[in-house]
């Protein structure tokens, strides 16, 4: 089974510095993650 | 031939009323298959009517002839099979070993498993699965493996990867289709007006963190620590409200507003929604839309939770078929995702338009969320309501769970519902 997750979110400022806002993912495609990891954060 | 129909007698005599039914069910099978080949051809049909019909490719069309419905019905059927308890713990055992089940995790006793249907939907001891603790992260709603994750393109196409690409509209249905209603005004209007019923003009709220004076009649209007909205007994200013923490997660000695996530973040978005300017779901012009797919093995714990603190506003139940989605499939065949049935729960959540879509397999073809009782996946008897005819979707709204905010509020990590064997 698979879930697939589509959301809005801050675009992320490629100029700023790092941490300036917008969503980053921070997993690897392929990755095992568990529940209530951390996909990617604003 | 021609003596024959020359020299045979007329006799008249009633036909069997099988042959009658025959004849009658051929004709509506022949007015249906016109019908269809009308609509592929286009026509001069609504727009709505020309809504996305995914056929899949030559390999769909051959599995699709496979009754993977009744198989992955009568797989549920089979494996809701009371076990004699002597049999539970070894054969559970078995079934780990080869799924790579943890089961040190599990909550109960094996033998407490009548069947491998209550084992497949085991919950977890408690503390196995910490959320992650920061106030703007996106989780993963459950266990399994990222297959794809980035940003939607323009054009609602989501990014090519591996061969997998699909639409939005096919995915989720039509975002038109949610304004066009405007049935169930969304988060950003209740605000508004509740904002306009203190009469605040939009682009003029301000909103103050700890004691606004009297003096500043501005302050008057909104008070950070009031009570805004009260969600079944749980309490919500509005910085909480807009990041999901109820707002007894306030510091009360320091009398500012506390609550995950930086309070002006949340107050500048509120002037944002008072002003009208988030109203969109899908096109804010600001935001961007990503995407993430986690596939669940079969040895993986199959509840999912919420990835993040967010309002459910509705719900649509594609009832599609039940194809595997093994990765290795998922990457030959495309557009797999928009063919299986799966429930899509589209809401809001701090930073705009929220959705996440449970997608049903051959084994796991029964899709439960805890907080819609009326949901029923992979059922055999499958009754076309008029939704259905529209959209391919039947769709419900959750605002009765909560009439202020527009549909079911449920917060960072709590269980939202699961995968059933069958």
């Amino acid at each position: 089974s698979t879930v697939v997750l589509v959301f809005e979110a801050p675009a992320s400022n490629p100029n700023g510095p790092p941490g300036s806002g917008g969503f980053r993912f921070c997993v690897e495609r392929g990755q095992t993650v568990k529940m209530g990891e951390a996909l990617g954060i604003v | 031939l021609s003596e024959a129909l020359r020299n045979t007698k007329t006799e008249w005599y009633a036909i069997p009323a099988a042959l009658g039914i025959g004849v009658v069910g051929f004709t509506q099978i022949r007015k249906n298959s016109s019908k269809a080949s009308e609509y592929e051809s286009g026509g001069d049909r609504p727009e709505r009517e020309k809504q996305i019909r995914p056929m899949g490719s030559w390999q769909v069309q051959i599995m699709s002839t496979i009754p993977l419905k009744l198989i992955s019905y009568y797989w549920g059927r089979f494996n809701e099979i009371p076990l004699p308890v002597f049999m539970r713990a070894p054969g559970f055992k078995l079934y780990s070993w080869f799924f790579g089940v943890n089961l040190d995790e599990v909550a109960e006793p094996l033998e407490s498993y009548r069947n491998l249907a209550e084992f497949f939907y085991r919950q977890l001891k408690p503390g196995c699965r910490p959320i992650d603790p920061r106030p703007n992260s996106v989780v993963s709603p459950a266990d399994g493996k990222v297959l794809q994750f980035g940003e939607v393109r323009s054009g609602g196409m989501v990014e090519q990867v591996k061969g997998m690409t699909y639409s939005l509209d096919a995915l989720l249905g039509t975002q038109g289709s949610i304004h066009s209603e405007g049935e169930s005004p969304n988060a950003a209007a209740l605000v508004k007006k509740k904002l306009e019923g203190k009469g605040v003009e939009p682009g003029q709220t301000t909103a103050r963190s700890g004691k606004g004076g009297d003096s500043d009649p501005d302050a008057a209007v909104y008070q950070a620590e009031e009570e805004f909205a009260n969600v079944n007994g749980i309490s919500y200013t509005l910085p909480s409200l807009l990041s999901g923490a109820p707002k007894d997660t306030k510091r009360a000695n320091s009398g500012d507003v506390s609550v995950p996530g930086t309070a002006s973040d949340s107050l500048e978005v509120g002037r944002e929604i008072a002003k009208g300017t988030a109203s969109s779901w899908f096109a804010n012009p600001d935001k961007r839309l990503f995407f993430a797919v986690i596939y669940l093995a079969p040895g993986d714990y199959h509840r999912f939770h919420s990835p993040v603190s967010w309002v459910v506003e509705r719900r649509r139940h594609f009832a599609g078929e039940l194809y595997s989605v093994s990765p290795w499939l998922q990457s030959r065949l495309k557009d797999l995702f928009v063919l299986n049935e799966r429930v899509v729960l589209l809401g809001r959540w701090r930073h705009g338009m929220f959705s996440m879509t449970p997608v049903g397999a051959t084994n796991v073809g029964s899709i439960r969320i805890h907080f819609d009782r009326e949901l029923r996946t992979n059922t055999l008897t499958h009754n076309a309501t008029k939704a259905d005819e529209q959209g391919g979707f039947a769709e419900a709204t959750y605002k009765g769970a909560s009439a202020l905010l527009g549909g079911y509020p449920i917060t960072k990590g709590s269980e939202m519902g699961g995968f059933n064997l069958g």
